[in-house]
């Protein structure tokens, strides 16, 4: 698996504090709100996730029904992409 | 070759060398000011960017990268400061804006969790100030202005990533910031800070949902600035007061510079809206600027006029 970012809506209170509890996990960085005390109802919540969490936390919601799908399938390539030196300055 | 190569992002090191080289090869044009210092002592530069001609009464500030992991926002702020040096006397907005007010760019307000995110954790958003006390590092820059401090919408807990800090202005970065507009108070008409995602143009109040007084007017701004951006790069803005269209988030530079007395406040959430977020893929910077200035560009025009 590779980190990813899934857009994670619910639908229910529940889900709202379900989901509040998975972005307080430090293996998940919410994006989007900027806190899970804004996270609400019918709201896309997007949410960075690491490697290693990324089948648990999709259980996890699969199990509590919640409606989400994979925004970025692998954010490390990206991250490379954008981190790469390719300055031909010789400061 | 390498310097002003839109199409990447630039680390810290290379942000401080092109501002510099910047006010070294156009010393007509710029002034560099150094308004203070980090938690972590790294340098803020303000480039001061005017026209070839004489003192103004008008000035324009625009700040970026208030929030570590908003890799485009420092990028239009280069972006920004490239096309006005290169267009000034050859494409007309840009001219007319250097020619009537003095533009203030701060490329970096948080060059040290802009480092932490070069170097460590991509997704950090703080700065990387700690205290005696807490394990938990870092301040979130845009709660830790005097304005409604720490009320609904940011949090005490320093671990939280929107912790408002210890006490209001209590982050160097937000000190030599407001140090400086107040000094400038007068002169200083019109304020951007560059944010990213999802695509926002707002205006205050975030703090609060009662409206400023001149709400009407800033909506009506902000809505000729998405319609701009909607007709030429065909890419959806949402317009609308910080607390209204996103959620309520006290703290906020851009509340706290328009109770200061400048009204014509904004703050942009650039591209994108979801599909790379922070990620924005290096080949699309290009394009995620110039909308943004065309933003930038359709207010600043509208509030010359007035």
């Amino acid at each position: 698996e590779q980190d990813k970012v899934l857009s994670i809506t619910a639908a229910t209170l529940e889900q709202v504090s379900l989901l509040q509890n998975i972005s307080r996990h430090n293996e998940t960085v919410l994006w989007q709100p900027a806190s899970p005390s804004h996270i609400a109802m019918n709201t896309p919540v997007h949410l960075y996730i690491q490697s290693s969490s990324v089948t648990r936390v999709t259980e996890l919601l699969q199990t509590h029904g919640f409606s989400f799908s994979v925004l970025l399938d692998n954010t490390q390539n990206l991250i490379q992409e954008q981190t790469r030196n390719n300055t031909t300055d010789p400061k | 070759s390498g310097g002003m190569n839109n199409e990447r992002y630039h680390s810290l090191e290379d942000i401080y060398h092109l501002v510099n080289k910047t006010s070294q090869e156009h010393p007509d044009m710029t002034k560099l000011i150094l308004i203070g210092s980090s938690f972590e002592k790294n340098p803020l530069y303000v480039l001061k960017l005017s026209g070839r001609r004489g003192p103004v009464d008008k000035a324009m500030w625009m700040d970026c990268g208030i929030h570590a992991r908003e890799w485009i926002s420092p990028a239009f702020c280069i972006w920004f400061i490239n096309y006005a040096l290169t267009f000034y006397k050859e494409i007309p907005d840009i001219t007319t804006l250097l020619d009537k007010m003095d533009i203030y760019i701060l490329p970096v307000m948080n060059p040290d969790g802009y480092k932490y995110t070069w170097t460590t954790n991509r997704m950090w958003r703080k700065n990387r100030s700690v205290k005696e006390g807490s394990s938990c590092v870092g301040v979130d820059l845009n709660r830790n202005f005097d304005a409604n401090w720490c009320t609904a919408g940011a949090s005490s807990n320093p671990c939280s990533d929107i912790y408002c800090g210890q006490y209001p202005e209590s982050e160097p970065e937000v000190q030599a910031v407001t140090k400086f507009l107040r000094s400038h108070k007068d002169s200083v008409k019109l304020y951007f800070s560059i944010h990213s995602y999802s695509q926002l143009l707002l205006f205050p109040y975030s703090y609060t949902l009662e409206q400023v007084p001149n709400h009407t007017e800033l909506f009506e701004l902000v809505q000729e600035a998405s319609f701009k951006i909607r007709r030429h790069y065909r890419n959806i803005y949402r317009y609308g007061s910080g607390a209204k269209t996103i959620y309520l988030a006290p703290g906020g530079s851009d509340d706290w510079v328009y109770d200061q007395g400048i009204i014509y406040s904004f703050t942009f959430e650039l591209q994108d809206r979801g599909r790379y977020g922070f990620l924005l893929p290096p080949n699309l910077i290009n394009n995620a600027c110039n909308e943004a200035f065309a933003g930038v560009k359709t207010i600043a025009m509208r509030v010359l006029e007035k």
